[in-house]
């Protein structure tokens, strides 16, 4: 059980010795240290209930139970240490796996997931999320932003105009992440910032979750008219969530020059080298 | 000649939501590909273009799509290299690059010819290595790095 642990100069992140899960991350440039446990799980895909024959599928996210599954309650774990780079890899199970980095300078942790292809021999359909589960008080609140624009606020199992009766406690508070999702406690601030857009949402108090991936078996009935099961490559998908851990105060500093770096990405072009000179005339 | 009218082309016809969010059929999921697939191919000789006009060098500039899954035919076979990173932003960057390279040491070069730290670092559970060095790149332009295999030199063993 020795310790597994990632540091730069700014952060620090701590994994349980005998799950291989992320168990605490610590902001010590501010001194924040907040226990947090991040890992996969899946929910089960409704293929419609006595309630209301709604499947899942393509247009609708319709769980059949509250509660998602564990993708696996321990990760097997490779701790990568070099000069420039610090890495936990973690393998979930043959369809799950993640990269938990840490770059020098960097204020952020980036975990890399691969999930796929998802079995459904089981002959169920499975919605996969990413979770990370604090002991922040965030008062039945997170925030999501709008195409990269505005943060909006969202308060679990309510709408601002209307007298909400909320008869799908799962898929009825998710909400469109297209670049970040945060919780806060008015102190501490987690953000995740994403690659690209996904679902989100906040179920309990200071959990924040993002579905990362679905295969579904069954058709929801809204117009597609085939099940969303992708082939090819889109069973596998490999994504990013940058992980930031702030003060209330400067998080939004942070994580909007961070966003900007994602959405803007440095691109890389190649070259055998030793090319003729050229001039345009 | 390079063109990225129709890369502008595919963008347009995947705002839709169908290509994003998985509610088309399979092969209208195809053509998507395929539209964005065409579409970048005129678009990287209109980069080409512009970095060799802005660089001063007529090269054979090769663009790597499977980056994110560490494959890469130049990288993986070339004993030398160079790797010319774009910042499309209004800010310097450091920028950590990361490359698949075959088991060898590197030596990496600095576009001011001074040599940069780097690393190579074997990914677990398989037998593929990534290299690994820190690019500073200006405002809304580009660096080019040189990259060199150093001969009769094993790379050393991250833990």
């Amino acid at each position: 059980s020795r310790d597994l642990v990632i540091q730069n100069e700014y952060l620090r992140a701590r994994f349980d010795p005998n799950t291989g899960l992320l168990m605490e991350l610590e902001n010590l440039e501010q001194n924040l240290l907040l226990p947090v446990r991040q890992a996969f799980y899946w929910y089960n895909a409704s293929t419609g209930n006595n309630l209301s024959s709604q499947a899942s599928g393509a247009y609708i996210f319709r769980p059949n139970q509250n509660k998602p599954l564990f993708v696996s309650h321990w990760a097997q774990t490779h701790l990568v240490k070099a000069s420039l780079v610090q890495e936990v890899h973690q393998n979930f199970s043959a369809w799950c796996s993640q990269v938990v980095r840490l770059y020098p300078r960097q204020r952020h942790l980036e975990l890399e997931w691969t999930v796929g292809p998802i079995p459904v021999g089981d002959g169920w359909g499975k919605e996969v999320i990413s979770r990370f589960d604090t002991a922040l008080a965030t008062r039945g609140l997170f925030y999501t932003d709008s195409n990269g624009r505005e943060i909006l606020e969202r308060r679990r199992n309510y709408r601002p105009t209307w007298k909400l009766n909320q008869t799908e406690p799962v898929a009825g508070n998710y909400y469109p992440v297209n670049s970040r999702i945060y919780i806060t406690d008015g102190n501490m601030q987690l953000t995740v910032l994403t690659d690209r857009s996904q679902g989100g949402s906040s179920l309990r108090d200071g959990s924040l979750e993002l579905m990362v991936h679905r295969r579904l078996l069954k058709d929801d009935a809204r117009g597609v008219g085939e099940p969303l099961n992708k082939e090819g490559s889109g069973l596998w998908v490999r994504g990013r969530h940058l992980v930031l851990l702030d003060k209330k105060e400067t998080a939004a500093a942070r994580h909007r020059l961070q966003a900007e770096m994602e959405v803007l990405a440095p691109q890389v072009v190649l070259a055998q080298g030793g090319g003729a000179r050229y001039r345009l005339e | 000649s390079g063109d990225s009218a129709p890369l502008n082309e595919a963008m347009a016809v995947l705002q839709h939501h169908d290509a994003v969010s998985g509610t088309s059929r399979q092969h209208v999921a195809n053509d998507y590909a395929r539209q964005l697939s065409e579409g970048w191919r005129p678009c990287e000789v209109l980069m080409s273009n512009a970095l060799a006009h802005l660089s001063g060098l007529k090269e054979d500039f090769a663009f790597c799509r499977k980056l994110n899954i560490s494959i890469c035919p130049l990288t993986q076979t070339a004993e030398r290299f160079q790797v010319i990173v774009y910042n499309p932003l209004g800010r310097k960057v450091d920028w950590m690059v990361r490359l698949p390279v075959s088991k060898h040491v590197y030596l990496v070069k600095d576009p001011g010819g001074k040599i940069v730290p780097s690393d190579v670092v074997t990914i677990p559970s398989s037998d593929s290595q990534e290299l690994l060095f820190s690019a500073l790149v200006p405002a809304v332009g580009f660096s080019i790095y040189s990259v060199s295999q150093m001969p009769n030199q094993r790379p050393q063993k991250s833990w």
